[in-house]
């Protein structure tokens, strides 16, 4: 099974 | 003051109408650089980043350093619909704490003038850092092929497996009806160079993404004759579409993990 990545996981918030 | 001219009205419709479906309401941004937006979706899973350059205008003004402008991209869509293909379009807004802005639509020979005010909301935007990176594979091909790719791997299964080899670029599904595989050899032997297929790869790498997503991306298919798609192992996957003399369409999308 996979899972969705979120894109908060990869990047930051400004 | 802002005020900007976009002889080439089209683009701005192009634009919105491949945005609208995956952003509801975005802030756009208006600086010295350009009229830019990044927006994500409401699932945080993809997100666009969109510029045109100020450069690209004919005529370019925003006197207040970053002013946002707030916008229903679904009504934004139902305005821009009311411009015609070869209408030049203005967007004029007075400055931040107004909460209008007005687009005016120009018929080439001048005949038709059409000015249509819509209201700007207030918008909480989270903007990410997107840091410059490293990619493992960066493909270029022509758009309406990955399009066709995204839409008909869609009627199969819900996920692509996009994988980059010395071979080629393989998109796979898999779904209840069976298995699909279409692979994009490198082509640089083309009579227009919009047709070729350029593969740079550092290494080989493979993600999964959500179809669905993908072909959200496709409708700005009609922006530019190529798309370029920037895959990393660990990063989310970046395809972009140039518009021409202007700026970009980003999309980024996270990628499926196993768990």
């Amino acid at each position: 099974p996979e899972m969705q990545a979120s894109l908060n996981s990869f990047y930051l918030f400004l | 003051m802002l005020e900007l001219r976009l002889v080439q009205g089209s683009l701005l419709k192009k634009v919105i109408e491949s945005l609208k479906d995956l952003v509801n309401d975005a802030n756009f941004d208006c600086s010295s650089t350009g009229f830019s937006l990044q927006a994500m979706d409401s699932s945080h899973v993809a997100l666009m980043s969109l510029l045109l350059r100020s450069d690209g205008f004919e005529h370019y003004r925003c006197d207040h350093g970053n002013f946002p402008m707030g916008m229903k991209l679904e009504n934004l869509s139902k305005i821009l619909k009311c411009a015609g293909n070869d209408d030049i379009i203005t967007i004029k807004a007075d400055g931040p704490g107004n909460d209008t802005v007005t687009f005016m639509f120009e018929s080439p020979s001048q005949e038709k003038i059409a000015d249509y005010e819509m209201k700007l909301m207030d918008i909480d935007s989270e903007h990410l850092g997107i840091p410059e990176a490293e990619f493992h594979a960066i493909v270029r091909m022509p758009s309406s092929e990955f399009a066709r790719i995204c839409k008909d791997l869609s009627s199969i299964g819900d996920t692509v497996v996009i994988s980059v080899t010395k071979e080629g670029i393989k998109f796979s599904t898999k779904g209840d009806i069976g298995t699909a595989n279409v692979v994009c050899r490198q082509n640089t032997t083309v009579d227009k160079p919009e047709d070729a297929t350029i593969i740079e790869m550092q290494q080989p790498v493979s993600l999964t993404f959500a179809l669905r997503y993908m072909n959200s991306f496709t409708k700005a298919t009609p922006l530019s004759n190529t798309v370029t798609i920037s895959l990393s192992s660990d990063l989310p996957v970046v395809v972009e579409y140039k518009i021409a003399e202007m700026g970009y369409i980003r999309f980024y999308l996270a990628p499926k993990i196993e768990e």
